[in-house]
């Protein structure tokens, strides 16, 4: 059984698609066969990939829209993906009246299922149909969470989704774990919101160590490398790791 | 003929809500009528201003899917406001089927434009409905673009909206200006967009001077105070009251 993990909170630049570039290649150094999705128009996973979006023949938003094979791109850091570009942005009006539409991301990876222990989505900072498509194709919720101001209102308004998606469409979808972001330790606003955060959340799921704020992280996308490929003693390797194995937990053993 | 502006951009934490915040007090300096609507279910500029959120009787959302007149309370700066909070969510969805549902915003600010010089309409950090019918219900548009990493592909998303609304809606919706945010002038990376910005977006409007990150915006609205209000002397200020400057010579001169 594939673990399928949507990356996902609504609040724009958290962290989201830092750790799926990360985290899947944490995952692939444990042995792991990880599909990596970029579900994003932003697509600044793709970006990350090295990918000319603009020269994109085959996105995301064909398999979604048009019925053909997920476009599977092999990564130069042992994971696979299935790039996106601005085009993706059509699916959004287009899904509002598609045949079941709610299906339409879980049927794209029905036929690679059995080629991956786990599928990372990379969702797009939206409350749209995107997203609720990645909900209904999962089976688990990883969330980062920036440790600043608005952590408290957005975390209340992706419970809400989450509810919706699990009430209407996906009964069984879990959190596999909280990830506070961007976290300034000296910062005691920041060091307040962790706090609280864990004590909130960690009965729905791991309130996993935070991911320090570090202009490391800016300098690795730039040079297109996971931060353990560009910087291999950054201490952030550490909460990196294990977030892959939080996820890595949750795939059967055979 | 009131001035409608919504402070869009669908990137999160780029500056808007603090926009609507700081840009009202200064029209408000100026001698301007001003309204402020709160249509981000986040409600932060709500929260800014000292609104208990979950104690609020009637929001933007009554309004909109209810018929309700626009709930209007004064602000302690001089400005007034129409308050949200997380209940608005349910009108992303309402909406969808609503009869006229286009213009609901549009039909709601009718019977108050008389008393206002200027609208700013703080939209939420989505592409969905709420920023939708702002768009249809504005003559302008303000655009804070955060000047670091995805500063063009989050404008490039913009554009293909704007175009959307302008096209299906609104003939006459244009842009005031664009306004850089959150610019830390000694880092290359920012002063290379900011410059990249100007060129490609001066022929659409003014590409304003750039707001500088500082502390001092964040502990400002802990306080719940304008930055002019809250540090006088701040630097910051001169690009603010540019901005309402820019938005005042929208105003016909009567
Ligand atoms: N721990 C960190 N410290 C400093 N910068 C970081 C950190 N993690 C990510 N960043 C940077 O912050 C920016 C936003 O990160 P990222 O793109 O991963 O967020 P996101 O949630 O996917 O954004 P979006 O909502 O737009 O999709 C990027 O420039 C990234 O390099
Ligand atoms: N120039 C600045 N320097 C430093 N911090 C800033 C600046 N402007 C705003 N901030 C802070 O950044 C955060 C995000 O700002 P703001 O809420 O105005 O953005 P937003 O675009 O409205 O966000 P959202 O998309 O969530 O609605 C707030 O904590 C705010 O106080
Ligand atoms: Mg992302
Ligand atoms: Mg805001």
């Amino acid at each position: 059984m594939t673990i399928i993990t949507s990356v996902y909170n609504q609040a724009g630049g958290v962290g989201k698609t830092t750790l799926v570039q990360n985290v899947s290649y944490h995952l692939v150094e444990l042995g792991y066969r990880v599909l990596a999705i970029d579900l994003d128009p932003q697509s600044t996973l793709s970006a990350f990939m090295g990918i000319d979006r603009a020269e994109l023949k085959k996105t995301v938003y064909h398999s979604l829209m048009q019925d053909e094979p997920l476009p599977i791109i092999k990564s130069a850091f042992g994971f696979d993906f299935a790039p996106a570009n601005l085009g993706l942005q059509n699916a959004e009006s287009e899904l509002v009246t598609a045949d079941m539409k709610e299906m339409r991301l879980k049927d794209a990876l029905e036929p690679v299922l059995k080629d991956y222990d786990l599928i990372l989505i990379d969702c797009p900072p939206q409350l749209g149909n995107l997203t609720y498509i990645a909900l209904v194709a999962s089976t688990h919720i990883l969330v980062p969470i920036a440790t600043q101001f608005k952590a408290f209102d957005s975390t209340e308004l992706l419970m809400a989704t989450y509810k919706r998606a699990r009430a209407r469409a996906n009964r069984s979808l879990k959190f596999a774990a909280f990830v506070p972001t961007m976290y300034d330790g000296r910062n005691l606003a920041d060091t307040r919101v962790y706090k609280a955060l864990a004590e909130q959340l960690s009965e729905l799921a791991p309130v996993l160590d935070p991911i320090p704020r570090s202009v490391a992280f800016v300098d690795a996308s730039e040079k297109r490398q996971p931060l353990a490929v560009y910087q291999p003693r950054h201490p952030a390797i550490v909460p990196l790791k294990k977030i892959a194995k939080r996820l890595a937990e949750l795939c059967p053993t055979t």
